[in-house]
């Protein structure tokens, strides 16, 4: 029988091992800014 | 199997950097009135593919004022970006390019540029003198005061006015006034404009001389009048730059 696993296991089971020390590129935009913020 | 899309460009990767680079470049070219504006960060970029090698680019570009004014020669590397305790200006453009075998060009601009907050000076810089607006009375009268003081003593000629780049007011330690403002040579000496300063005419494009006053006023305890004019000489006009001819606002100005 086919039984649905809820989204919670199923995300924790689906999330993919990531290494040690993984950092997350920095968003693409926006970009830095060069003087201040105003 | 048709090949992956391109990863969406960073708002720092070197391309995006080289279009908005020309972006800025553009939008210096083509502004009539106020300072030269230097690239503070880009917020966004898209890129539609229009077909092998051509590109449509959206760039969302931030800003910041300069201290040169537009009609100054100084590249804009070696401007000043004007800082935050002077009361910066920040501009807001929304740019369309198009990249084709590798060449950029802007199709579209539209800048809205806006002075930062009062209150945000206030809360960093308290004794900061904040800008005021160009049409204050006592603005224009420092500015009147100064350009006949420098043509009443000037070998040179003759000096018009052609428009008031920015103004501060100060009441503490002193009652001070700081203006800044575009001058155009005439055909008059300053004696000749004595005579009859009516007849005295910016000079034709072909031979314009522009230049860049700054001046201070203060006024209390004892008044004291500052005043210093640096001219150009002669530019060759970027051709679509007319001749400058009326006062800006400092508060916010949309160009397209």
């Amino acid at each position: 029988s086919v039984t649905k696993r809820p989204v919670a296991e199923a995300a924790q089971h689906d999330k993919v091992p990531r290494p040690v020390g993984f950092v997350p590129p920095p968003p693409p935009c926006p970009g830095k800014i060069r003087h201040f913020d105003i | 199997v048709p090949a992956a899309p391109p990863a969406p460009l960073g708002c720092d990767d070197p391309e995006s950097v080289a279009a908005a680079e020309v972006a800025v470049n553009y939008i210096n070219g083509h502004s009539h009135h106020g300072y030269k504006f230097a690239l503070n960060g880009i917020k966004d970029i898209r890129v539609v593919p229009q077909g092998p090698n051509n590109d449509i680019m959206f760039l969302e570009l931030d800003l910041l004022e300069t201290t040169c004014h537009i009609l100054s020669p100084t590249p804009l590397e070696n401007c000043t970006v004007r800082s935050f305790a002077e009361h910066a200006v920040e501009g807001d453009c929304d740019v369309k390019m198009q990249k084709v075998d590798g060449t950029l060009s802007v199709l579209a601009s539209k800048c809205h540029s806006h002075a930062d907050s009062s209150e945000d000076i206030l809360k960093v810089c308290p004794e900061c003198p904040l800008l005021a607006r160009l049409n204050n009375t006592e603005v224009l009268e420092v500015v009147s005061a100064a350009l006949n003081d420098y043509n009443s003593k000037t070998t040179d000629s003759y000096l018009r006015l052609l428009e008031i780049g920015r103004a501060k007011i100060q009441y503490h330690p002193a009652h001070t006034v700081v203006t800044e403002f575009a001058v155009g040579a005439t055909n008059c000496s300053a004696k000749e404009a004595k005579a009859d300063v009516g007849a005295c005419q910016l000079l034709p494009e072909d031979q314009s001389n522009f230049g860049f006053c700054t001046a201070v006023m203060v006024k209390l305890p004892s008044q004291d009048l500052q005043v210093d004019c640096q001219l150009y000489g002669h530019q060759v006009p970027a051709p679509h730059i007319p001749l400058l001819s009326r006062v800006s606002y400092p508060t916010g100005q949309d160009t397209s």
